[in-house]
């Protein structure tokens, strides 16, 4: 089975129209194994 | 039970009075015949399994030679079509509630964890408490198993499995890569009814918020809070502006398969589609068009700290039910 996960997450304020400097980064790879209560991610509050 | 007891014990030899036995060659012919349709089973099943396992060598040569396989249909995603998979779930639900001999449980669980690369060490229960398959894969583990990690800044896996996805979704027709060559809307899996902010609505809420810190800087109000639309204000962290992203994680059938909460998060509403039970698996990615929009799944969306989540289940031909929630005594 598959859970597919869909959210909002803080990116930077300082955006050029167009692209996006990430705040909330990822931290696993494809093919990476996670288990329940593993960081999927983080952000850092700027 | 007795069938696998006489597999089990060994067979005496045929002897020279078998004839007098009345049971003639006949019987002997008989007794052969199981045997030879069970072995004529087990090598077709070696074959096909030596098959897959040479189809996925391949696959990882190419996965390390860091080529990607593309969306390729092809005539068995096809046929699959063709066949009855909501029957065969369910009577594969049905043949796996069946309870198990209490002393063939233990042999049947390392059987299926040996098969699945399952811990059995963190399962709750003694095996021999898990009276059906059925119950043994809905197990619950042992306390402290699955530690959360306390970093408040961070958002925790919902699930145990294998990550396929993620990415940022932007622009308004925002798309899930399903894999190389092709990808889904995010709308059709989670439904035309859906809170999913638009890109309309993250700027409508840049706006609102703007003109609050602006305008009304001295007098903040808690209570400006609109329950009626999907924009979340929260003066702690309005400064910061919001992506949407989105994580594709894979449980295999030996991994838990219990779904916790990714964040401290308020659902809003559930929705259930039923659909087709395709497999799942990474040839399905490969090959069956909008795999995870046509599937059954179950759809669970709210807000959290930092605005919209969404939670997709997605059934496949062995997972043929998704429990949405259950009353406990007490």
């Amino acid at each position: 089975s598959t859970v597919v996960l869909i959210f909002q997450a803080p990116i930077s304020k300082l955006l050029q129209e167009g692209d996006s400097s990430q705040e909330f980064n990822f931290n696993v790879k494809c093919g990476d194994r996670i288990r329940v209560g593993e960081a999927l991610g983080r952000w850092h509050s700027s | 039970t007795s069938f696998t007891k006489k597999l089990l014990t060994p067979q005496p030899p045929p002897s020279i009075n078998a004839a007098t036995n009345g049971g003639g060659n006949s019987q002997g012919d008989s007794s052969y015949f199981l045997p030879g349709a069970t072995v004529a089973t087990i090598l077709m099943l070696g074959a096909l399994h030596a098959r897959r396992m040479y189809d996925d060598k391949k696959h990882e040569e190419m996965r390390e030679k860091g080529i990607e396989l593309e969306f390729q249909p092809d005539a068995k995603a096809s046929f699959l079509r063709l066949l009855p998979l909501r029957s065969i779930s369910r009577c594969w639900g049905q043949l796996t509630s069946m309870e198990i001999p209490v002393w063939l449980r233990p042999h049947v669980y390392r059987a299926w964890a040996r098969a699945f690369h399952s811990n059995l060490e963190e399962a709750a229960l003694p095996l021999e408490e898990y009276t059906s398959l059925k119950e043994f894969f809905a197990r619950a583990l042992k306390e402290g198993s699955r530690p959360i990690n306390a970093d408040p800044q961070c958002l925790v896996s919902p699930v145990d499995g294998t990550v396929l996805r993620f990415g940022e979704l932007k622009g308004a027709g925002a798309m899930i890569e399903q894999v190389k060559g092709f990808s889904y809307p995010v709308f059709s899996l989670l439904g035309a009814s859906s809170l999913l902010p638009t890109a309309a609505d993250i700027n409508v809420q840049e706006e609102h918020t703007e003109s609050i810190t602006t305008t009304e800087k001295s007098k903040k109000s808690w209570w400006r809070v609109s329950l009626a639309s999907p924009k979340v204000w929260d003066p702690t962290s309005s400064r910061a502006k919001r992506g949407l992203f989105y994580c594709v994680i894979y449980l295999n059938p030996g991994d838990y398969h219990r779904i916790h909460s990714p964040a401290d998060w308020n659902i809003l509403v559930r929705r259930h589609f039923s659909g087709h039970l395709y497999p799942v698996n990474e040839r399905a990615t490969r090959t069956i068009r909008n795999l995870y929009i046509e599937n059954e799944r179950v759809i669970l969306e709210g807000v959290w700290q930092e605005g919209f989540m969404a939670l997709a289940a997605v059934g496949a031909t062995n997972i043929g039910s998704i429990e949405l929630g259950a009353f406990n005594m007490g």
